[in-house]
């Protein structure tokens, strides 16, 4: 999962 | 930010414009599925709530800007401007049966428990059954205009690139996300009948038709 919880993709 | 995710971000791009301007140009929405339309809306609206509160990158947040307004301008033409020319009769797809199992599975199945990570898993997992209802009105009309068959491969080509771009991304950064992969399979194979049929009819200069 993504860091620290952002997503990052659209 | 890799190859295949740009290249598929912008497929993703030319998707939606192909069809603003399908629906602008020819004032028409026949043979289009305002109900997969909706859920598209739906999708962005509950992925990019974020969008003033996790900064990416200027691309990242000018992406969403593009893809919220164009696919509420395409709803708005097609349930106002053109209602007239909307083909209600064939976009008989009840989304209600996609809405509340993929409401109910980003409540069991996320990788967060809080509003947005509900909010941004519904949105990925509605957005892999979205094409349902513009497939299943494809199959009862039995042909799709040209303009259209190219929509849908520029919708469909977008995902199966993020599929490699997670593959590149797992060797490369060591990025995994199982919800986001997992979704973007069952979306892309969604498109497969749908490619066999570009493929072998479109790309010869034949119409799009299944068969009967």
């Amino acid at each position: 999962h993504i860091a620290d919880g952002k997503h990052d993709e659209l | 930010m890799n190859i295949f995710r740009l290249v598929g971000d912008l497929s993703h791009l030319l998707a939606i414009f192909v069809l603003l301007l399908k629906i602008w140009k020819s004032r028409s929405c026949a043979g289009v599925s305002g109900k997969s339309q909706i859920l598209f809306a739906l999708v962005f609206i509950t992925r990019y709530l974020d969008l003033f509160t996790n900064f990416i990158s200027v691309y990242n947040s000018l992406m969403k800007v593009i893809f919220i307004a164009s696919t509420v301008a395409t709803v708005y033409l097609m349930y106002i401007k053109f209602k007239a020319t909307y083909d209600s009769n064939h976009d008989t797809f009840r989304i209600e049966f996609l809405v509340v199992p993929v409401g109910g599975l980003a409540f069991l199945v996320n990788h967060d428990f809080t509003p947005l990570e509900i909010l941004w898993t519904f949105s990925i997992y509605l957005e892999s059954v979205a094409i349902l209802p513009q497939l299943f009105m494809i199959s009862k009309t039995g042909e799709a205009e040209t303009i259209t068959s190219h929509y849908l491969f520029a919708l469909g080509s977008y995902r199966a690139l993020y599929l490699l771009n997670w593959i590149y991304r797992y060797y490369f950064e060591g990025y995994f996300d199982l919800i986001a992969v997992v979704a973007g399979c069952v979306q892309t194979i969604l498109y497969c009948d749908f490619f066999y049929l570009y493929i072998t009819k479109v790309m010869w200069g034949k119409k799009l038709s299944l068969p009967a």
